[in-house]
């Protein structure tokens, strides 16, 4: 018999002190539920995907609500899950609007002979089992909107002092 | 970006990793999370892992791959994804982190980048940080 365990991450970057709280009490949170969900005999399988979901409905970790925008102020989220026993997966990519894109990971590899489906496939797949797009705003943070508007607007700031060369996009300005 | 690595009783193992992106990143990019091998990967000869960071690095690193075939010649998980981080490094500039649990209920978390919250349940006793 091994000692079962259950570990989660909410994420490697630059954590802002100011989410430092919030982070590590939703990964607690989310270790706690998966550890039950075993201690009652889910599957390792139900178990990473329930842990992934209490994650994802956290609006502080950048995934389903939560989530970052694109340039377009879109919602594209991505996610996967493995079976290790049967070397099974499911992924989705570039989805929109799913509040728990790894349900959706996991219909992929329970009910397709396929590992990934991607952009609106994926949206067309996951409605067929009756997870629907949201409005996006549901899952957009103010925290989300304000990173995009000050990724665009220092953006702009920098190409606009090389704007008659362009040199700034070939420089890979930081 | 969020994950998660398990094995139970049976040694049985899974993983799964779910994000949305990099802020302002450009429409139809997809980064590792979604690829097997690169942002998950578990085989229950070896343990579960889940990763974070860099999308395009770990790509490049098939940084839970990397992971998992580190754990299955025999080194703990901690020092697999130490393995794996400074593998991705030194080759590619690229910086992440990554959670791990062997098949023999091993576990380990690291990360090259400022913070990684993490959190793990074992002998029902809970664990985190962030630092």
């Amino acid at each position: 018999m091994v000692e079962p365990v259950v570990i989660v991450h909410g994420g490697a970057w630059a954590v802002p002190e100011r989410l430092w709280s919030d982070s590590v009490d939703g990964v607690k949170t989310a270790a706690l539920h998966g550890y039950e969900i075993l201690r009652k005999g889910g599957s390792a399988v139900d178990v990473a995907e329930a842990a992934v979901i209490s994650l994802e409905d956290n609006p502080v970790f950048d995934a389903g609500t939560g989530s970052v925008l694109t340039f377009d102020e879109q919602v594209e989220m991505d996610a996967i899950i493995m079976n290790g026993t049967t070397m099974e997966a499911g992924a989705v990519a570039a989805i929109r609007n799913i509040p728990n894109p790894v349900k959706v990971a996991r219909l992929v590899m329970e009910k397709t002979p396929h590992v990934m489906l991607a952009g609106e496939g994926a949206n067309k797949f996951a409605a067929q089992y009756g997870i629907n797009e949201v409005d996006k705003d549901l899952l957009i943070t103010p925290y989300a909107k304000e990173e995009l508007a000050e990724y665009k607007k220092y953006t702009n700031a920098v190409y606009c002092l090389f704007n008659k060369t362009d040199n700034a996009k070939q420089m890979g300005h930081d | 970006t969020v994950g998660c690595a398990v094995v139970d009783q049976k040694g049985q193992t899974a993983c799964a990793t779910s994000t949305g992106g990099i802020t302002a990143k450009m429409p139809g990019r997809v980064g590792d999370s979604p690829i097997i091998g690169a942002g998950g990967y578990a085989d229950d000869e070896v343990g579960a892992v889940s990763t974070t960071g860099c999308g395009e690095a770990i790509m490049k690193a098939c940084l839970a791959r990397h992971v998992a075939t580190v754990m299955g010649t025999g080194q703990d998980a901690v020092s697999a994804i130490k393995n794996g981080l400074n593998h991705m490094e030194s080759r590619i500039n690229g910086f992440g982190g990554a959670i791990a649990v062997s098949c023999k209920g091993d576990v380990g978390m690291h990360f090259s980048t400022p913070r990684m919250p993490w959190a793990y349940v074992r002998l029902g006793k809970l664990h985190y940080g962030i630092h």
